[in-house]
Order: structure tokens, then sequence, then C-alpha cells
């Protein structure tokens, strides 16, 4: 409505076209960012590059499977966090992820799994071990959770599924692994760790879901 | 619903889109470049109250005529423009630590209004 002319829905003063705009757009961003349990906008900290982002999404899953009713089903969340390669040497490689809004009302880890790329010699077949190390509950140590055995016989990027372990470290924001190679192997496999290739895990999650009343 | 055009005054849905990058958000949200909001707008006279938006039955026409005839007169209590139809806006971003979320969040889309 122009200038001076009353709002056609409250009656109030009309706003010109420039402040209803404005307004409708703060409106916008305070929806999404409550919405995402945000209180403000993220500042990134460490850009992640086109190369790695398109590989990951590649992973990503679709839709949510099951259908739930609405009033139990809450947001459902898939998180790809890249790796900090931690200390790592001819004998292990170490992987740090960080999660920081793990602490939005009602997280339910629903699986977890790490995706990494391994340059293989041909014609061998690699045993590798991958250490869940975790932080103890009142120290900066970290601590062996689990560990996992996965045979590797190919070139490429290859998946495994992580445990309940995994996922409590989830849920506390940070997640160590170390990924060690069983027995000896004439020419050491390589876990590549560059743009296109950095390693990530992938978290399905969901957020403020009720949960599940038993029937009895 | 019904759809705004030109000097509408009753209750209708006025497309309204939010480009990302008109708000220098287009950094750390990576799909979908904006999204349709849109919002209701206009006026709701007591004889359309439950109308376009709500499938009205005979039942509400009846009910809503005798609101009008019988508070005809009275102050208050008019009915608003509300929307009655909402989609979810799936959505790609990085959070503080530079991980990527996909989520759909729920009611942000406005696909129809009617009035209350």
């Amino acid at each position: 409505p122009r200038a001076g002319g009353q709002c056609p829905a409250c009656g109030g003063p009309a706003l010109d076209l420039e402040s209803r705009r404005e307004l409708l757009l703060d409106l916008a961003k305070r929806s999404i960012l409550d919405k995402l349990h945000l209180s403000q906008r993220p500042t990134l900290s460490r850009p992640v590059s086109r190369t790695a982002l398109r590989t990951a999404l590649q992973h990503l899953h679709g839709p949510p499977q099951e259908a739930l009713p609405e009033d139990n089903r809450g947001q459902e969340c898939e998180i790809i966090s890249f790796a900090k390669t931690g200390l790592s040497n001819i004998n292990q490689t170490r992987l740090d992820f960080h999660f920081s809004d793990t602490t939005a009302g009602g997280m339910e880890v629903q699986q977890a799994s790490l995706m990494f790329f391994v340059q293989l010699p041909l014609n061998t077949t690699w045993t590798l071990k991958v250490r869940v190390l975790v932080l103890g509950p009142h120290d900066s140590n970290l601590t062996l959770a689990t560990q996992h055995l996965l045979e590797v016989d190919a070139s490429g990027w290859h998946q495994l599924l992580l445990g309940p372990e995994a996922q409590a470290a989830y849920s506390q924001g940070h997640l160590t692994l170390e990924l060690v190679p069983e027995g000896q192997v004439a020419q050491s496999p390589v876990i590549l760790a560059g743009a296109a290739h950095r390693p990530f895990v992938t978290v399905q999650v969901r957020v403020g879901g009720k949960h599940r009343v038993r029937r009895r | 619903g019904i759809d705004c055009q030109g000097g509408s005054r009753m209750c209708c849905r006025q497309e309204f889109f939010v480009d990302f990058r008109e708000i220098g958000w287009h950094d750390w949200i990576i799909q979908p470049e904006g999204y349709a909001m849109n919002f209701c707008t206009g006026q709701c006279p007591l004889h359309v109250a439950g109308m376009p938006g709500i499938a009205a039955s005979f039942h509400t026409s009846v009910l809503n005529l005798l609101k009008a005839n019988i508070a005809a007169g009275t102050a208050g209590g008019g009915s608003c423009c509300v929307p009655t139809a909402r989609r979810p806006l799936s959505l790609l971003y990085y959070d503080r630590d530079s991980n990527i979320v996909k989520t759909d969040i729920p009611d942000m889309v406005v696909d129809a209004c009617g009035c209350s």
C-alpha cells in the first residue's frame, strides 16, 4: 500500500515498501536461525574446497527412509565433517573431527560412518585397524574406546560404519580415529588426504524428536 | 488459497523471495540460493471468517452468517489472515566448524493463506 495509507491487515500505519522489505528479510533471517538452533549466523573458520565439497555430497543420503508421524519425527540432519589430520606417521594416520553444535535440544545420533580414500598397490590386500579414541570424562587424554578391522583390497573410497562409541564421541563434540595398517605389506598403501580425497565422517542425527513412549 | 493481485484488499498470499546473496548469507548457505518465504496479508471481514484456505463447509458458511448477523456492530474479535498451508525448506549449510549440514526446516514456505 502507498506510504501514509493504512495497513489492510491490522489497520496500523502502512510501511513504505523499502521498510517492509527490510522487516520481512529480518523475519526470514530470524526464522532460519531459530529453527537451526543458532543464536547468530556461523562465521566460517576453515572454508572447504569445492572439490572436497563435491566429493562429499556424492555420499550424502537421500531423504529420510521411514516416514514417521509428524508429531515425533523431529528434524532430521545429516552432517559431514572433514578430518583435521592429526599427528601421523608411516605406521598410523590420526584423524580428528570437531562438532560444536551437538548441544541442540534432544540430539539423537542415528548412524555414523567414516569415508576414506586409499591408494593400494595392485593385487594386494590390506588389513586396516581403525581405533576409536575418545576424551576421558575428566581429563584431556585420549583413551581407546573400541577398534574395528577392515579388509581393503582395492584403491578408491572405502566406508566403515562406526558403532555406539563413536556416536557417543560425536555427542561430546570430539572424535579421534587412528588408522593403523595390520601386518607387513611390501609397499605401504597410502591414505590420501589431498583436497579431493580428504577423509570425512557422515553422521545422521535426529534433533528435537519426541522420544518414543513405550506403550505397555 | 488466493494469491494477492493488484490492489486486492481481501486475505491473500503475497509472494516474497529471500535471496541469500542479497542478505550476505551465500557464503555459509551452500544450497539453495534463496527461497520463496511468502506471507499473508489483507482483511478478514466477519462474513468470510473460515473461508478460502480452509475448505469452508456448509456448516461453516451458516455459522459465519450467524456470526455476522448476530455480532453485527459488536467491536473486536475479527478473524485474521493467517497461513493455512506451509512447506519445509531443504538447506545445505556450513556450521561454525566448517562441517556440512543437510537438513529440512519445517514450515518455512507459506503455500496458502486463509481467514482464521
